[in-house]
């Protein structure tokens, strides 16, 4: 028989907010603008049975059915970021020219159960 | 171990943004507005627009996900009272390694912005003032040098005015730019700046009134200062891929 567990929706897979501030890792003397950017990041669980909600593939579907019949052999699906956004940056190179660059995937949108 | 570890993964990051290692620069260089101005844009297009072609540069008008301020490296050749009799030489050098060979260069332009110092420059000089703007391309370097004629081939030449005391000149160098990335074919610009005739007349004119005013000015030449700059666009395919909806 399947072993169902709970999961409060707080606990559940989705976009957690995070701001990355470039002084926190150092990089404020190069990078000219932004000073830092929306991130965000996905966390939470990916419980049986998986809804709508939490994007889950056929496999990650079936991935949650055999966990919940074996928890310990078979781990949940993760949650991970399935559609993310650009940034664009402004920074001085490694030769002191200025760079206007744009970035793909740097932000966080959505989230999802793989 | 940690701190082996974060620098670690600070350079897999920073080569993923094409980025040898942490910048360090000497000085913060200027900003041009265009740049504050392509930034805004495009960041508030990223918030309307998610699905549309991000990678289109519409200042330029071309496509590309980096645009690069290059800075000019070069030195100065002859000054307005060197060997070449009335205007100024100066060799121009922009670094074009600093692109990635995955990218494909779409749009390098020569920016030249001239501006009359005003403390050192005649009355005379003031008003509307044209100048005679040449550009060549340095095929080689001998021990003449690169301002030497046998050593480089004209690709504009043209007036530039200055209104009131500034103005400034834009050539697109995409092609010869692009034969720059290839190894051991840089030999850089040479840019000569020297007063447009018409100028020249009023200058003499002037002297030929007021015969003391080039001991008090020092010269009686107009000098423009300026600055040269390429804009480079380019494309990382890899790195700039459409969207496409599902």
């Amino acid at each position: 028989s399947a072993v169902y567990l709970p999961v409060t929706p707080s606990n559940v897979c989705k976009p957690r907010r995070l701001y990355i501030d470039f002084r926190d890792v150092g990089w404020q003397d190069w990078i000219i603008a932004p000073q830092g950017y929306l991130a965000n990041y996905c966390h939470g669980e990916c419980p049986f049975p998986l809804s709508e909600s939490l994007n889950g593939t056929n496999h990650a579907i079936l991935q949650t059915l055999v966990h919940s019949l074996d928890p310990r052999g078979t781990p949940q699906p993760c949650c991970v970021p399935i559609r993310l956004s650009p940034v664009s940056m402004l920074y001085y190179d490694n030769n002191d020219n200025v760079v206007l660059r744009h970035y793909q995937d740097m932000v966080v949108d959505e989230c999802g159960c793989r | 171990g940690t701190g082996e570890d974060l620098k670690t993964q600070e350079r897999l990051f920073l080569n993923s943004l094409g980025l040898s290692e942490r910048p360090t620069p000497s000085e913060h260089r200027r900003v041009p507005s265009v740049f504050w101005r392509m930034l805004k844009r495009m960041s508030t297009r990223e918030m309307e627009a998610r699905e549309n072609d991000p990678c289109m540069v519409l200042e330029y008008g071309v496509r590309g996900n980096i645009v690069r301020f290059v800075q000019d490296q070069g030195r100065l050749l002859s000054g307005w009272s060197g060997s070449c009799h009335g205007c100024v030489e100066k060799h121009l050098f922009f670094n074009m390694s600093v692109l990635q060979p995955v990218e494909q260069l779409s749009l390098a332009r020569l920016e030249v912005q001239f501006q009359l110092d005003v403390f050192r420059t005649p009355m005379f000089f003031l008003g509307p003032q044209a100048l005679s703007v040449s550009v060549y391309k340095v095929l080689r370097v001998t021990l003449r040098g690169a301002n030497h004629e046998a050593n480089r081939r004209l690709v504009l030449s043209k007036s530039v005015q200055l209104e009131p005391q500034s103005g400034s000149l834009t050539l697109d160098l995409t092609a010869l730019a692009e034969s720059w990335r290839k190894p051991g074919r840089n030999y850089g610009l040479v840019l000569e700046v020297q007063p447009h005739p018409a100028g020249a007349l009023a200058r003499d004119s002037f002297m030929a009134h007021h015969p003391g005013s080039a001991l008090a000015f020092g010269t009686a030449e107009a000098s423009p200062e300026f600055q040269a700059s390429l804009v480079a666009v380019s494309l990382n395919p890899l790195q700039c891929r459409t969207r496409r909806k599902r």
